[in-house]
């Protein structure tokens, strides 16, 4: 509650971050079509959780089909999240997060984990 | 933890000295170098210390065995950078050494200082890349310094139970290391935070 006196400060930065927005996509689950979630597969793909489509000549669709719910779980797992299947908040908050470049599965298919 | 495919290891026998040099040419003017070797100096050492392994400054860059610098959008590993946030930095296995952080982020070493809402903490991202340098993956352990992301304005410098028993996994145990100074911290600092 903001009481007469108060101020509130906006802090607003000066520079433009140009990391992907993918806030629309939030509770998006198998069977979904949204425009643009070709982009959010390339991101899967771009960290190791989904292959290059064989047969759609090499483009990803806007369709949140089985094989991207099977990247969604992989992605939940390796990052400690609910595993849901679907697009939740906290899902899409970690994707949205800052990360390190270095794929997070491709490059360990053979990793010890405990 | 986790490590890359053939789990490959830096092997130069026993008792093993890596050597880091900076780029010459691809480095930020916004952090003083001597702040920025400080900060890389204590990342490299707490790998140090819970591993026999030794990290050396030189200044010859092109024989370094790990090559630091600041670069932006596609310098021509494959794995462009993409701007503010996003990717932060990336780094090669064993044996490559190449340390790549992005030129775009604002990097800060001290918040007080840097009041930017997307300031990243310098010292946070080379502890975790000097991770990758010696073969760690990612980890899906939140607390663990090997965990992929980051959030802005925040620290995660000291390695967890996780990163430590990953790192040992490869290179043996430093002599000097106790797991009991390790726990006894991981204790005090869950107590802290009321776990």
């Amino acid at each position: 509650r903001i009481t007469p006196g108060q101020v509130t400060v906006i802090t607003i930065d000066d520079q433009n971050a140009t990391w992907y927005n993918f806030t629309r996509f939030k509770d998006a689950e198998k069977g979904c079509h949204i425009s643009g979630m070709s982009e959010l597969k390339k991101y899967f793909q771009r960290f190791g959780y989904l292959s290059i489509p064989n047969n759609q000549n090499d483009n990803f669709t806007d369709v949140f089909d089985a094989q991207f719910e099977s990247a969604v779980i992989l992605y939940q797992q390796k990052f400690g999240l609910p595993v849901t299947g679907k697009l939740d908040s906290e899902t899409i908050s970690t994707i949205m997060s800052p990360r390190c470049g270095v794929s997070d599965t491709e490059s360990t298919i053979h990793a010890t984990n405990h | 933890f986790a490590y890359f495919y053939g789990r490959p290891r830096w092997d130069h026998g026993s008792s093993m000295t890596l050597t880091y040099a900076f780029s010459p040419t691809d480095m930020i003017d916004y952090i003083s170098l001597s702040e920025i070797k400080t900060v890389f100096k204590r990342s490299f050492s707490r790998w140090a210390s819970v591993i026999p392994v030794n990290f050396t400054e030189i200044d010859d860059y092109p024989s370094a065995n790990i090559k630091i610098g600041f670069f932006k959008g596609d310098h021509g590993d494959g794995q462009p950078f993409d701007g503010v946030l996003g990717v932060l930095a990336h780094a090669f296995s064993p044996e490559n050494g190449r340390f790549h952080l992005d030129e775009d982020e604002t990097w800060a070493i001290d918040f007080e200082k840097v009041k930017s809402k997307t300031a990243i903490d310098l010292e946070s991202v080379a502890t975790h890349e000097i991770g990758h340098i010696l073969g760690l993956a990612h980890s899906s352990i939140k607390e663990a310094v090997m965990y992929p992301s980051l959030k802005p304005r925040s620290k995660k410098v000291n390695l967890k139970l996780d990163d430590v028993e990953g790192v040992q996994a490869l290179y043996g145990s430093n002599p000097n290391f106790k797991y009991s100074s390790l726990l006894a911290y991981e204790n005090s600092y869950n107590k802290a935070i009321n776990l």
